[in-house]
């Protein structure tokens, strides 16, 4: 059965926020052609034991969980990336030489408890 | 957060923090590349990196590379058909060892419409160049003739395939002295025309821009496992 999650505490359940990485705020765009920034996003939230199996999480999570609700020692599972996609970049170095690269894992497309 | 940003940018492959006066010009094939990688997510197509389906070539890394030579001393128009002449050196030392070269493309823009209302009949020579020259003290010369074309109008950016020439400089950077360009004028001329001409190859120095597209492949990052099945 599905487990019913608590209206309130919804918005501190671990799930994706926004970000826009702006390469102007990091001084980046001196040497970055394109793009002019991309929306990285990222991950925040709790992950509370109750809700670990509902918020895409691993396994280990899972016991992890578990294992926090035994001994509070042990830190709680937390909110990190589970799906990322890549980015295109093109710059120019020192050497004026103008590059074309793809980045793997520069865009947060899910979170989950991990 | 420098320590941070200095490992970051080892990570992309670079030593430093790029400081570049100037943007280079960037070629259409790469911002359409940049591009359509940006629209790829949206769109919920998912791209294999490590394929090029522009260039129709495997390959993760683009670079452009600039032209670091100079032009030669040619003699006077009106008593030989050479317009221009210029050395073109082209610094691999930015590919890696672990890369594999799969383009490496020589283009040559002669500018727009520089000779175009003039008529001549331009015709450009390039040859790899004779042996590495101590730049400053002796004249490259040309060697094995690489390629000899018509150039009857503008007609854009020109390409040369230069991915074995580049592959052996790569392998024994010694070799890499260059390529010598030559662009001569075809037909006879008349005194007025000679007058003209001189212009024109001055407006030729000054728009003639080249640079070497080079696609490389990195055998780490590009596993034949992660090749799509057709």
């Amino acid at each position: 059965a599905a487990i019913p999650v608590p209206k309130a505490s919804c918005k501190n359940l671990c799930h994706r926020h926004q970000l826009f990485i702006n390469f102007r705020d990091l001084g980046w765009h001196k040497w970055i052609i394109a793009p002019k920034g991309f929306m990285a996003n990222y991950c925040h939230g709790e992950c509370p034991f109750s809700l670990t199996t509902s918020l895409n999480s691993s396994n280990y999570a899972f016991m992890q969980a578990l294992m926090n609700a035994v001994d509070p020692e042990i830190p709680q599972a937390v909110c990190v990336p589970t799906k990322l996609s890549p980015i295109s970049m093109l710059y120019q170095d020192n050497d004026d030489n103008v590059i074309l690269r793809h980045y793997e894992d520069m865009v947060v497309d899910e979170c989950g408890c991990g | 957060s420098q320590c941070q940003e200095h490992v970051f940018l080892q990570f992309l492959g670079l030593d430093k923090v790029p400081s570049p006066p100037k943007f280079q010009p960037v070629p259409y094939i790469l911002r359409k590349i940049i591009q359509d990688q940006a629209a790829a997510p949206s769109a919920g197509v998912s791209e294999d990196l490590c394929y090029l389906k522009e260039l129709g070539v495997r390959g993760n890394v683009l670079r452009l590379l600039p032209d670091q030579g100079f032009f030669l001393n040619s003699k006077k128009h009106s008593q030989t058909s050479s317009c221009l002449q210029k050395l073109l050196y082209f610094n691999l030392s930015a590919v890696k060892e672990k890369d594999q070269l799969t383009i490496a493309q020589l283009g040559l823009d002669l500018g727009p419409s520089t000779y175009y209302d003039l008529g001549p009949e331009l015709e450009l020579a390039l040859s790899l160049v004779q042996k590495a020259s101590v730049w400053g003290k002796s004249i490259p010369k040309p060697g094995k003739l690489f390629a000899l074309q018509s150039v009857p109008w503008p007609q854009g950016a020109l390409r040369f395939n230069l991915l074995d020439v580049a592959k052996d400089w790569y392998i024994n950077p010694q070799k890499n002295a260059g390529l010598f360009l030559e662009i001569l004028v075809k037909g006879d001329r008349d005194v007025e025309v000679n007058f003209q001409l001189e212009d024109t190859c001055a407006k030729l120095r000054r728009s003639l821009h080249a640079s070497l597209l080079v696609v490389t492949l990195n055998p780490e990052q590009c596993h034949p496992s992660s090749r799509k099945r057709r």
